[in-house]
């Protein structure tokens, strides 16, 4: 198991679309 | 259709009828209806069988009950109508905030538990499903920052019962001598809680979340720190997306914010807004034999524009046993790799700074670099590529300092084995 850590994902604003079943990523999102 | 198309039609005028004469007896209403048949009488004709009433009063008390009917059924739509207003997807959001200041290497997030609410810091997880919160009496708990919640002062938190489907949900649901459900969840780093399963109400800033499934923890062992408990962000059954995603439209966000403690919060969002314009999306794959993670599909690792030859998709494919894959999870800091995918990014991006000093490994990390006296340093840009999303890192997601005397360290590991 490969793991994305939260470090990685900084800035990101990650999205969970589970109505789409997709994950989204926008830089400088916070 | 024939006779639509006539401009005229004949019509034979008939006066108020007196209602008809109701069969009296059970044998005679049965008389002319076969087994698979019922009869259907005008209301009129039930209630007025027989009675000494002029055709007029009746119809005039027919249209009365058609006027009361009619207000009824457009009471019952104005309210539908009302519902559907404040029962629809709206959004709502609360504050993000690193847990390094509290000694958490995890990222906070501040909602309300219980009615009143009790504002408190849950730990944001995107790795597990249950919601849980330390609760008093202790066991025992750790130390966390804010007052550990009392259920007793709560007029929303309900205990649930062995007999409830909601307990039944639990992966090893327990009961207790007053026959309530009991919860506890184990984690990866031995860290557990355990406790009495309840609902109770959530509030997201100014939004009440209601009946969320909830675990009152009494015995919260490990390595949790700071946080009053943990708010499951996963993908399986309890968890708080699948509870309230009909709320939400069933999709959420967050932006993790810098761990700087000076860093301004960032929001775990819900709802349409959650999801940002710009973003580019991978899409979210199923594990048949474990529905709490997120995965998603890791093609290759670009180091200083260029694909890592040995960085290939089969090392990163979830197979049909339910083993590999990648998850995105919030709960972990440092991203794991399997092993041959970490030393081909190392060995790349050890290529790529070979200008910078090296300094000796730290913990879990075996690329250090001492940049102490450097305002400015180039580096190798990383992009991770997802399914459809090419993820460009900010060189600060990948090179971390971990001491004050300007040791930076490359912040990703491998597996471990066994």
């Amino acid at each position: 198991l490969s793991i994305i850590g939260n470090i990685q994902q900084q800035g990101f604003r990650v999205s969970f679309d589970l109505a789409s079943n997709r994950v989204g990523f926008a830089p400088r999102g916070c | 259709a024939s006779a639509a198309a006539l401009p005229f039609q004949t019509f034979s005028p008939t006066s108020l009828p007196r209602p008809l004469a109701f069969p009296e007896s059970e044998e005679a209403l049965q008389e002319d209806y076969s087994p698979a048949s019922l009869g259907l009488f005008h209301v009129d004709d039930v209630y007025y069988s027989g009675a000494d009433a002029s055709p007029e009063l009746l119809f005039q008390f027919r249209l009365r009950r058609d006027a009361i009917r009619v207000r009824d059924l457009s009471a019952a739509v104005v309210e539908a109508a009302a519902r559907n207003v404040s029962g629809r997807a709206r959004d709502f959001s609360s504050s993000v905030t690193s847990g390094l200041s509290q000694g958490s290497g995890e990222y906070f997030t501040r909602i309300g538990i219980g009615t009143p609410p009790r504002y408190v810091y849950m730990v944001l997880d995107t790795g597990s499903d249950v919601v849980w919160i330390q609760c008093s009496p202790c066991t025992k708990c750790y130390s966390q920052t804010d007052p550990v919640f009392d259920p007793r002062a709560s007029t929303s938190f309900l205990g649930v019962s062995c007999a409830s489907p909601l307990c039944r949900r639990l992966d090893s649901p327990g009961c207790n001598n007053r026959q309530k459900c009991l919860y506890q969840v184990s984690y990866g780093d031995g860290s557990f809680t355990v406790g009495e399963f309840s609902t109770e109400t959530l509030t997201f800033r100014r939004t009440r979340v209601d009946n969320i499934a909830l675990g009152c923890g009494h015995d919260n062992e490990g390595l949790f720190v700071g946080a009053a408990g943990l708010l499951g962000l996963g993908r399986g059954k309890l968890s708080f997306p699948t509870q309230a995603g009909p709320r939400f439209g069933r999709k959420f966000s967050y932006c993790l914010v810098d761990r700087s403690a000076t860093a301004m919060p960032s929001s775990v969002m819900f709802g349409d807004s959650a999801v940002s314009r710009n973003s580019v999306f991978t899409p979210l794959l199923t594990n048949p034999k474990l529905d709490t993670f997120y995965y998603i599909g890791l093609t290759g690792i670009s180091v200083g524009g260029s694909r890592v030859p040995g960085v290939t998709p089969s090392l990163f494919k979830l197979d049909s046993s339910g083993a590999g894959g990648v998850i995105i999870d919030s709960g972990t800091s440092v991203t794991r790799l399997t092993r041959p995918a970490y030393v081909a990014l190392r060995d790349a991006f050890r290529i790529g700074a070979y200008h910078l000093n090296r300094a000796p490994d730290f913990s879990l990390f075996d690329t250090c670099y001492d940049l102490s006296g450097k305002t400015e340093v180039k580096v190798p840009t990383v992009v991770l590529h997802f399914e459809g999303a090419d993820v460009s890192l900010p060189a600060s997601n990948y090179l971390i300092p971990v001491d004050t005397s300007g040791r930076f360290c490359f912040a990703f590991a491998g597996t471990m084995s066994g």
